[in-house]
């Protein structure tokens, strides 16, 4: 039940030990409090339910970046170079899920699009935003064989090691009424089928743009194209591959659902993140 | 003779020099366990210690402290250097905001490395 930073028998003491007026006391308890919660970059103390959802990427990041936790972890094998290259350079990562309310997913033939938005306010003014990516993670479709080890991703050739699919991120710079968003694309990759893993996206220009006031947040878009049979017929079970949807399992929807990474220097300190530990 | 040795031991410790000592910090000592993801807590030191006339080399000090121990010698009104952090060291952390937004953060000071006297 505490409602503040400093704990209630500290504050207690401080108040009965008669050093100040309770006046007094009271403005500089204040004043200590005001301290604590601008370190860490609070309005006021948090206080997370128990369905606050703690990505197990930002664990490994914590893992593999602490100056005081376990040295010997190793990067990441879904991070990207561009985001470990983020990472040296920065002291604050934040990660962030879509607004679910705000989603909207629609599916064609041999594509399926998802629009999401994701609130970035909480970053503050002073914290510059130097990197970020977008992590959305595929399920191994049921059936599909797994590639032989010299399989590479591109390879056109689904039918004996499963389907590929391409995965196209959009940033959404206008939503004209009653039409198509406008949307200029920001990374792209084929992917098979046949594995499970996170596919990060570097979708730093956009993030740059909206943090620095430079652009309007209208989210994301990710477009899924989907390998076809001969005929045009789309293969079954192959559109659930990308997890863009609650709808397709939703006891792993939490810790599966697409993931906003960003990476960003406030200017107090020149440490990294990374280079924290390295000093230790 | 035990009693005497005792005694002595706690003399010589209260007027120890000026050294780091261990501190470890639990969150949940703090009421911060609950928004902290990660660590649960972690050494952060502090320093203790008599700064005395003369100041060793490996207390660390600044020219400043050198002359006012030097000037607490001839003068007790003028108090002795103190004991105080001469480097620190930085730690992540991991925990969840009020929006329940999750950062990973590094936070500059958190560990005392060294002590001196200044």
């Amino acid at each position: 039940g505490a409602t503040a930073l400093i704990p209630e028998v500290g504050r207690r003491k401080y108040s009965e030990s008669g050093k100040q007026t309770p006046e007094r006391s009271e403005s500089f308890l204040h004043d200590f409090e005001l301290r604590l919660l601008t370190m860490f970059g609070l309005r006021r103390r948090p206080t997370p339910s128990k369905q606050a959802v703690v990505p197990q990427y930002m664990v490994d990041l914590y893992r593999m970046h602490s100056a005081n936790g376990d040295h010997s972890a190793k990067r990441p094998k879904s991070m990207g170079r561009h985001a470990e290259r983020a990472a040296s350079k920065a002291n604050t990562i934040r990660s962030f899920h879509h607004e679910e309310s705000m989603e909207a997913l629609s599916r064609l033939k041999g594509k399926t699009t998802q629009q999401f938005f994701f609130n970035l306010t909480s970053i503050p003014d002073e914290e510059l935003i130097t990197s970020a990516e977008l992590r959305v993670y595929r399920d191994q479709v049921m059936g599909a064989a797994t590639p032989p080890p010299n399989a590479t991703t591109n390879s056109t050739n689904g039918s004996a090691a499963g389907g590929v699919h391409r995965i196209n991120i959009y940033e959404i710079f206008g939503a004209p009424q009653g039409r198509e968003p406008l949307a200029r694309l920001l990374d792209t990759r084929l992917v098979r089928d046949s594995l499970s893993r996170w596919e990060s996206f570097d979708v730093s220009p956009a993030v740059s743009q909206w943090t620095s006031g430079r652009g309007r947040n209208h989210g994301f878009m990710v477009e899924v194209h989907h390998p076809q049979e001969e005929g045009g017929e789309e293969r079954a079970g192959r559109s659930g591959h990308v997890r863009v949807s609650r709808s397709l399992d939703r006891d792993s929807w939490p810790q599966a659902r697409p993931l906003l990474v960003t990476y960003g220097h406030d200017g107090r300190g020149g440490d990294s993140v990374l280079h924290a530990r390295e000093k230790r | 003779q035990a009693a005497l040795r005792k005694q002595r031991r706690k003399h010589h410790q209260h007027k120890a020099s000026c050294k780091r000592h261990a501190l470890y910090v639990d969150f949940s000592d703090v009421g911060w366990n609950e928004w902290i993801v990660a660590p649960p807590g972690y050494h952060a030191f502090y320093c203790q210690g008599e700064c005395p006339f003369p100041l060793a080399d490996h207390l660390n000090s600044t020219n400043h402290a050198i002359v006012q121990t030097l000037v607490n010698s001839v003068n007790s009104n003028i108090p002795r250097a103190c004991c105080v952090p001469t480097d620190l060291s930085p730690i992540s952390l991991l925990y969840l905001d009020e929006y329940e937004k999750v950062i990973l953060k590094n936070y500059q000071d958190m560990v005392v490395e060294g002590c001196g006297c200044r």
